[in-house]
């Protein structure tokens, strides 16, 4: 089973 | 005192229709270096990040930083009232919690001035960290699109993966599934119908083709689209705006559980 992942997961605020 | 005007005002027109189904609501940033905006869709799953340069306007004045909230529907709404052959000046004086869009006729016998509310929006900024891919796919942007569309009248999802053979495009669904092919192909007459493949290691990654549907409203701002993808990374679909800059889409991958 694939799950969606979030661009958050990804890429940090700053 | 920001002051842009854009000769070919119908740049902007595709830009908002490329993005506003994608986000309801960014901040437009406007600096020395251009006009930008960073935004997630309301599930914090894509991204999208426009760059419009200073030098591609044929006068920029922007005295400070400015973050203007637009609502891009609405915003939408007003750039169709430009003529495609308008050209478009964006103006706001400082404080003003309004924007306006100034429309002139290519002879100058018509001009018009629209006034857009502008909105307080909380937005994070995310920095997007330099990346080595490890494949660069770049193709007919129409291609794509229509890869994309016909996949997902299979399926929900698309499977690309870079091998030394090519770029497949992969879904399943219930009436069964679709693998579409393409292989480098340099040797077209014309470069904006060429596919190359750039592939550093073999890479597979899994999207929601909803997404990629909606970055295919992109197609008429670029001949050509690049997708550059790594492994448990976002892909990135960048439309190049010629002269200007560019418009890109992150995607975040689907993962194992």
């Amino acid at each position: 089973v694939r799950k969606q992942s979030q661009i958050t997961a990804f890429f940090s605020p700053g | 005192m920001l002051e842009l005007r854009l000769v070919q005002g119908n740049l902007l027109k595709k830009v908002l229709e490329a993005v506003k189904d994608l986000v309801t609501d960014a901040n437009f940033d406007c600096s020395s270096t251009g006009f930008s905006l960073q935004a997630m869709d309301s599930s914090h799953v894509a991204l999208v990040a426009l760059l419009l340069r200073s030098e591609g306007f044929e006068h920029y004045r922007c005295d400070r930083n400015v973050s203007m909230g637009m609502n891009l529907n609405n915003m939408a709404k007003m750039l169709k009232c430009a003529g495609n052959d308008d050209i478009v000046t964006i103006k706001a004086d400082d404080g003003s919690d309004t924007v306006t869009f100034m429309f002139e006729s290519p002879n100058q016998d018509k001009i018009a001035d629209f006034e857009m509310k502008l909105m307080d929006i909380d937005s994070e900024h995310l920095g997007i960290p330099e990346a080595e891919y490890h494949a660069i796919v770049r193709m007919p942007s129409s291609e794509f699109a229509r890869i994309c569309k016909d996949l997902s009248s299979i399926g929900d999802t698309v499977v690309i993966s870079v091998t030394k053979e090519g770029v497949k495009f992969s879904t399943r669904g219930d009436i069964g599934n679709a693998n579409v092919v393409c292989r480098q192909n340099t040797t077209v007459d014309k470069p904006e119908e060429s596919t190359t493949i750039e592939m550093h290691e073999p890479v597979s990654l899994t999207f929601a083709l909803r997404y990629m549907n909606s970055f295919t409203k992109a197609t008429p701002l670029s001949s050509t689209v690049t997708i550059s993808l790594s492994s448990e990374l976002p892909v990135v679909v960048e439309y190049k705006i010629a002269e200007m800059g560019y418009i890109r889409f992150y995607l975040a991958p689907k993962i194992e559980d």
